[in-house]
Parts: C-alpha cells; structure tokens; sequence
C-alpha cells in the first residue's frame, strides 16, 4: 500500500511569465504530482510533494519569488480519516 | 435496498456494483445494466441504460470516474443513478427526456483504477495496463482517444500521468467506450465527469481554435452552471479544455465531437478550495445535487434541440 506521510498539497500562485516557464520546469521533474494541469496567471497549480522533496521545493518556489500556500498539510491523514470513515460506514450498513 | 444505501459515503467497486443490481431491480421497467466489455484486469465494465422503449433512440452518454483517483465524480453518479431513477413519473421534465430519449450512465469508467486506489494507491489515475519495457503501469485513459492523439498536453513516458498509450484507443477501457458509441450511432450528447476545479468545458483540447459550434455550446454551458450555482454558489466558469486549463490531446470529448456528437461536454467538479481529489464524504451530496441540476439542464437542451 503506498504511504504518504508527511507530502503536502502546495497550491502555486504563478504571478508572471517567468513563474509560468520555472514551474513548467518543475513538471518535468516526475517526482511530483500535478493534481492541476495547466500554467497560467488566472489560476493556481496544486501539486502533491512528496516529505522527502518538500524542503527543495519549497525552497525552489522562494528563491524564485513564486508565492504558494499549503494547501493539504499531510496527505496521509486526510487518507487515515477517509479511510476510518468508509469503514465505519460499512460497519454500519452491515 | 436502494433506500437505504448511504449516498453520503465513497464505496469500493463491489458495493457500487451490487447498488446498481438493486437499482436496476427497483426500476426494471427503466433501467438495464449493459456489459460494455472487460477491463485490462477483466473487470465488467457496466453502463446503466435508462430508457422507456423505441429501437436505438437518440441518446445521451455520462461517464464518471475515468480518472480513478476523482472519487467524488463515482459517488455523484451513484446518486444521479437514483435522482434519475426516482424523478422518472414523479418530474415533468425527466419523464419527458426520457419518454424521447435513452441516457447511458456509466458509474465507473475505469475499474482497475479504481479498484488500486482502494488497495493500493489511493492517488493512482490512470488504467493499469502493462507497458512494455517499462517498470510502470497504466495509460491515462483521457489522453488515449483519437483526437490529436500523442499531441501537445500528453507525455511519451509510461512513468507520467498523462501517458497517452502506446496508440490512439489502446486501452481496452478507451475501446469498449468507442465501441458501444460507434456501434450505437445515435447519440447526441457526452459528457464526461471529472474533478477538480469547477469548470464545465467543451472541446477542443487538442488545439485551441474554435469548434464551429463553439458559440452554441458556449451558450448551453452558461446556462448549465447558471442552474448548478444556484443551489450552493458554488462558483464555475465555462470555456473550451485548452483555453480553459491547457492544451490536451487524446481526449474524449474532442473524440466524440469530431465523430459528430455536437453537445459534448466535460466537468470538472468541485474541491472548495481545500480538499482536491480527498473531498470529505459529507460533500458528496451536495456535489451531486449540484451537478445534477447542470446536467439536467444541459440534457434539456439536448431533447428540445434535436438534430
């Protein structure tokens, strides 16, 4: 079963052209998880970051001024409560 | 039975697959569960068939879940199953679609995918077929169809999420859908349910020049949303998939329109802002009540504008 403790959902601001070009550099890199496609100014890019990668991500969007919030702080419990859920559920039809 | 199945929850592939047997055993007059063909894994793939009689009717397809991990769309379409089943006799305008016309729901689109995302990857999207010389799996399934196939918006690598496959409708799952619409000939309308982001598109992806009914479907989506908004404000816009979001080829709503199917369409539903594909439970009713006003909408239009 994959595991995905401690990656976060960044939501990305790109605010120029520029960001735009850097963060279709980041989508080459397959580590990363694009649950958005598309790169524009209008709309924000969320991106699943795996533990491992996070700091160098984060600090990637910051040295290049590009802005972006955590939008999903750890994947893995939102999955443990989806998880806990639909088994009581099933508990309860049952 | 069907009124006491809990819409408020995600179920796995064998819970989904038994309501639809107790929903076609409510409705047996209305609706009938067609083997569409096999997964990769052999897997059934079933659309549901709602329909009041007549040879070949004019039809309209909704498909959910082909993306696997966009588990909100799989739910909704559980509950549009029986919001359609129990509105038929009971609402003017659902009685009257489908006095004229056949719908064919299809819950889940890809059930191998599905079915990994309950066992092993709950971020998996793709089929899950092998690709030769490669140690990954799958084919994105929604850039498999032959509409500007391998183009823009589609990567070569079986590694990436949006591999488009070794050849336009390789995946069996892709192919079963091609099938049963080709074979069919008569529908009218198709409309893929996707999420997130909260938009309602039509084609093309592939490139970005204007369809030639462009304005028309510009007009019906408005529309759409206008009716989807007004119950939650849950806010949408509207516009073509690469004006939109971005270039994307092998997609199958730009498959569907360029085989003819004027009123092609694709959602993407909501998130809120918070959750992406891990949308809680208790918002999967109210996703569901929402869509369904925009695809209904969306399903009028297509009665009273035959052609």
């Amino acid at each position: 079963k994959e595991l995905f403790n401690g990656d976060q959902v960044l939501r990305i601001h790109a605010e120029s052209e520029d960001h735009i070009h850097i963060l279709k550099e980041l989508d080459e890199d397959s580590g990363l998880d694009f649950w958005t496609h598309g790169f524009s100014t209008e709309r924000p890019v969320d991106v699943r970051v795996p533990h491992a990668s996070l700091y160098a991500v984060k600090d990637f969007l910051k040295e290049n001024n590009i802005p972006f919030t955590v939008m999903i702080n750890n994947v893995q419990d939102l999955l443990d409560e989806q998880k806990a859920e639909m088994v009581s559920n099933a508990e309860t039809e049952r | 039975n069907a009124k006491i199945f809990d819409f408020a929850a995600y179920h796995d592939l064998d819970t989904i697959y038994s309501f639809m047997d107790t929903l076609v055993a409510s409705h047996p007059n209305l609706i009938s569960k067609i083997n569409i063909g096999n997964s990769y894994e052999n897997r059934p793939m079933y659309a549901l068939k709602f329909s009041t009689g007549g040879e070949n009717r004019p039809a309209i397809w909704i498909d959910a879940g082909i993306h696997a991990r966009e588990w909100v769309t799989q739910a909704s379409a559980v509950w549009i199953a029986n919001k359609m089943a129990s509105d038929y006799g009971v609402d003017p305008s659902v009685t009257s679609l489908l006095g004229q016309m056949d719908v064919y729901l299809m819950i889940v689109t890809n059930p191998d995918g599905y079915s990994f995302t309950h066992t092993d990857n709950r971020m998996w999207r793709k089929t899950r077929s092998v690709n030769p010389g490669s140690s990954c799996r799958g084919t994105d399934p929604n850039r498999n169809w032959d509409a500007g196939f391998g183009g823009p918006g589609a990567s070569k690598n079986p590694c990436s999420d949006s591999y488009h496959g070794p050849y336009a409708h390789s995946e069996v799952e892709v192919k079963n859908v091609v099938d049963l619409i080709k074979g069919h000939g008569n529908f009218k309308s198709f409309i893929s349910i996707h999420s997130y982001s909260q938009l309602l598109m039509y084609p093309y992806g592939y490139t970005c020049t204007n369809i030639p009914d462009q304005s028309e479907l510009h007009a019906v989506g408005t529309a759409a949303i206008k009716e989807l908004m007004s119950l939650y404000n849950t806010k949408y816009q509207v516009g073509s998939i690469c004006k939109i979001i971005y270039q994307a080829s092998g997609g199958s709503i730009d498959w569907t329109y360029n085989i003819g199917i004027k009123y092609s369409f694709a959602f993407e539903l909501r998130d809120t802002g918070l959750y992406g594909f891990l949308l809680p439970a208790n918002q999967i009713i109210p996703t569901a009540e929402e869509t369904w006003l925009g695809l209904k909408n969306i399903m009028e239009y297509v009665r009273d504008h035959p052609y």
